[in-house]
Formats: C-alpha cells, structure tokens, sequence
C-alpha cells in the first residue's frame, strides 16, 4: 500500500492511505502476482525449464518459499542485499545437498598447527 | 599487516569456477589454496584439477571413522592437502577437465603433475593470526555455514543469528577494512571469500562477510598450504 500526504486548506498535512487496507486475500494477490512476475524473470535469467507442468508449479510453490526466506535473511542480515538467486527454485536441502559439501566434521586432531605470526608490524 | 589487502591484485587467484550440482567444494577450496601457493612459490598461476581429487582422492581422517573425501558426498581440504601430499601433486585443470560428476573413474597421470604440496597447517580461529597467514602464505582454504548464501545478492553479509556448524568449503582471499553497510550506517570490516558457484552468484562470485566474532563459523576451520618450488612441466 502507498501513502502519499499533501496539505489541505487550513494547513494541516493531511495523511491517507490511498490503497485500501489489503485484506489478507489482496495482499495475497499481490504477493502471488509479484511472486509469478519474479518466477518468469527468474526462468529466463536463469535459462530454466521444467520437464511437466506439476514440475514447474511445484518449483513455482519452491520460489515464493524462498521469496519469504530472502525477506527474513534481508531482516537478519540487512548489511548484505538478499533476494532472488540462481538457487531460488531449489528448497534449503536440495542446496545444501547439491551445493555445499563440506565434510560436517572438525578440523582432523592431527593436522600440523601454523606457528604463530607476528601482526604488530 | 596492511588494512586491506587482496590476492586477486597480486595475481594469485584463478577465475571463479562452477561446482555445478555436486558436493564437491571441498575440492575448489583446496585447489584454490594450492593455486595460490603454487603462484608464491614459482610466479605461475595455474589453474588445477579439481575433478583429480574428486575422482581419486579418498583419503580418510584418521581420527574420525567415515571421515572420508568423497567426491560429491563431500570432503575436506585438509584430507584434500594429505591426498596431494602422498600422490606427488595435482594435474592442470585443463589436463584433466571438470565433470560436475563422481561417477568416472581416477585418470590421475604422475607424469603431468603441475604443482605439489610441500605441507599445510591448521590456523588457530584467531583473526589476526589468520590475516597474517593469508598475507604470508596466500589464499586460505576455509569452511562456514551457508545459509545465508542461498539468497546472498552483495554486499556484507553480517547476520544477526547464524549457526557456526560448517556445511561450506571456501577460499578466502584477502580483507578488508571497511566494506560501507548502508543499513547500519557504518563500516564494517569484511572478508573476501571465492565460492565456487559461477560468476553469476554473488558479486561476480565472490563473497564478503563482516569479520570480527567468527560469523557463521568462518574462523574456525581455516588452514594453508604451502607448495614446493617446481614449476608444471
């Protein structure tokens, strides 16, 4: 929703919203109409093509998911910009599973230990 | 050691590569470092084969059972180092070229080994230890938590919360002092971190993350290697 203020006759600023309060289900439009909007640039940035058409609505449920996802890390991390990446059809497990890969393990006991550095000039 | 400093200025980091879908970043973190050792210790950079170790390197960690490099199951780079270590070296990348897969079999060939370990070392999660580490012995290999990568775009990730449990193996590649972070309207001191998800992740693949309290577990699994002195056939 917009809010715009101008001022009226006798000067006092007159503050209105000039969208109506969305109820839940209008919002909801505009969330599914921005989320489809962003699925069909995210498609085509991304050269991405889906084998049926439950696939595609499937990977479509997928991104607005991670549409919400991005929003809270923006809300946790807001020095960092978040949004719509190339893995934004992927849920969290399919990536971790098919992009990380780290061993979850600590650093083996008996790997050799870096002298320590001087950092004062 | 300096405010800011950066590999990439002294020509010591390859372009980013693409791990594609497979486990195996564990793979480019380590050839990252050993790129980067290799460039210290001859002035060549060359560009090596992460699909060697993906194929043939399935060293354990004798410490822990079932600790073993597994090409797109995951690995570690330091059982990566040990790997390098004992077979003599890595291939080029472009002698042996990367699949995005662990089904072929090892191809590894001696006689055209193009860089090989001397020895690595763990660092201590220490910041000042570990910038001086990256400044004495080039690019470090270390882990984090990639979470918050999912749906990184730029800038300096510092998230409030993020766990230290380290499911990501990267490269670090150099600091810096002050990375501006519009939001909090202050500078925030920053790693630089290669990835290995292509040039269209991040910014141009590349990763920065505010140092100063191990976020996201970046200090604690950081280690360097060190290269013998013979430049590739």
């Amino acid at each position: 929703s917009a809010v715009v203020s101008d001022v009226n006759s006798d000067g006092d600023p007159l503050i209105r919203q000039v969208v109506s309060d969305g109820g839940v289900e209008e919002d909801s439009d505009d969330h599914l109409l921005n989320a489809e909007y962003h699925f069909t640039l995210f498609k085509s940035k991304y050269r991405k093509t889906y084998a049926s058409q439950e696939e595609h609505d499937y990977r479509l449920g997928v991104f607005k998911a991670n549409l919400r996802r991005a929003k809270r890390h923006q809300l946790l991390d807001p020095s960092a910009v978040h949004g719509v990446t190339k893995f934004s059809d992927l849920t969290p497990s399919e990536f971790r599973r098919q992009y990380l890969g780290l061993k979850p393990l600590k650093l083996p006991a008996d790997a050799q230990k870096a002298p320590i550095l001087p950092t004062d000039n | 050691l300096p405010d800011d400093f950066d590999w990439r200025d002294h020509g010591a980091v390859t372009g980013v590569k693409d791990q594609g879908s497979c486990g195996s970043c564990w793979s480019f973190s380590a050839t990252g470092a050993l790129e980067g050792a290799h460039y210290l210790a001859t002035g060549e950079l060359v560009s090596l084969s992460e699909q060697q170790l993906v194929d043939c390197d399935h060293e354990c960690d004798p410490q822990q059972y079932g600790a073993c490099d597994s090409g797109c199951n995951g690995g570690l780079m330091t059982s990566a180092f040990e790997y390098t270590l004992k077979v003599g070296g890595l291939e080029r990348e472009k002698d042996y070229p990367y699949t995005g897969n662990d089904r072929g079999p090892c191809k590894f060939d001696k006689t055209k080994i193009a860089a090989s370990v001397s020895n690595f070392s763990v660092i201590s999660v220490d910041e000042d230890q570990i910038a001086a580490n990256l400044v004495k012995h080039g690019p470090l290999a270390v882990g984090i938590n990639a979470v918050f990568m999912q749906t990184y775009m730029g800038g300096v990730s510092c998230p409030y919360i993020c766990f230290r449990t380290l499911d990501h193996g990267v490269l670090l590649v150099g600091y810096g002092a002050a990375g501006y972070s519009p939001i909090r309207f202050k500078d925030k001191p920053f790693w630089v971190i290669k990835n290995s998800w292509g040039a269209n992740w991040g910014e141009d693949g590349y990763y920065k993350i505010c140092r100063g309290r191990n976020v996201c577990g970046v200090d604690s699994m950081v280690s360097s290697v060190a290269a013998l002195h013979t430049k590739s056939q």
